[in-house]
């Protein structure tokens, strides 16, 4: 999904 | 940072509990996929820190006999709907997924970015700002600020790194600090106390 790449972010 | 200076100075003098409240709201839409997916050691123990940080501080500016008494709320007159309404609506609107967790963790995205203005507009009313806020906000502007410069990094190292829903909310969060690092820069280099103009 296009926004996984964010989710190791905090 | 801000938790030292509660405790230390069992004082919460200068701190807006709107902005710390709506942190907390953050930190809840954002970290619900702490029940459902794992990332590392690290990344589970920050959201956890944040989560319980941002709560203890909510407590002790509510709660706390002492603390609760140096709280200014006079002042901190920032109305919530302001900011909760329309993150809410461009959450509904501009998002990867129409799902909950996702409408729910673009919303915190949104919220972050605009959450710090209830401080700001606390400061610019306060006389003197003691040191330990000026340096908590200036830490809380870097924190997102120093985000830009590794988003630069993974755009030009991974395949797929597009995210143009938390780059324009970081730019823009980050933007909203301008002003203050201005000042505070120039107090600083004058090695006077920051005091930001009415």
């Amino acid at each position: 999904s296009r926004s996984a790449a964010a989710k190791d972010e905090l | 940072v801000l938790l030292l200076k509660i405790r230390a100075t069992r004082s919460c003098r200068g701190i807006s509990l709107k902005t710390q409240e709506l942190y907390a709201l953050v930190f809840i839409c954002r970290y619900l996929d702490l029940f459902y997916s794992y990332i590392s050691l690290y990344n589970t123990v920050m959201k956890v820190t944040y989560l319980a940080t941002a709560f203890s501080i909510v407590r002790y500016m509510r709660f706390d006999k002492v603390v609760r008494q140096t709280y200014d709320k006079e002042q901190d007159t920032f109305r919530y709907i302001f900011l909760i309404a329309p993150c809410a609506l461009l959450a509904l609107v501009l998002n990867h997924r129409f799902s909950p967790t996702e409408v729910l963790w673009t919303f915190s995205i949104y919220l972050e970015a605009v959450a710090i203005l209830p401080q700001l507009v606390l400061m610019q009313r306060t006389q003197n700002i003691d040191n330990l806020t000026a340096n908590y906000v200036a830490l809380l502007g870097a924190y997102r600020g120093f985000y830009i410069l590794n988003w630069i990094y993974r755009f030009a190292t991974e395949k797929h790194y597009r995210q143009w829903i938390v780059w324009i909310s970081g730019v823009a969060q980050t933007a909203l600090y301008a002003d203050f690092f201005y000042y505070y820069a120039l107090c600083w280099k004058a090695n006077q106390r920051l005091q930001l103009p009415a």
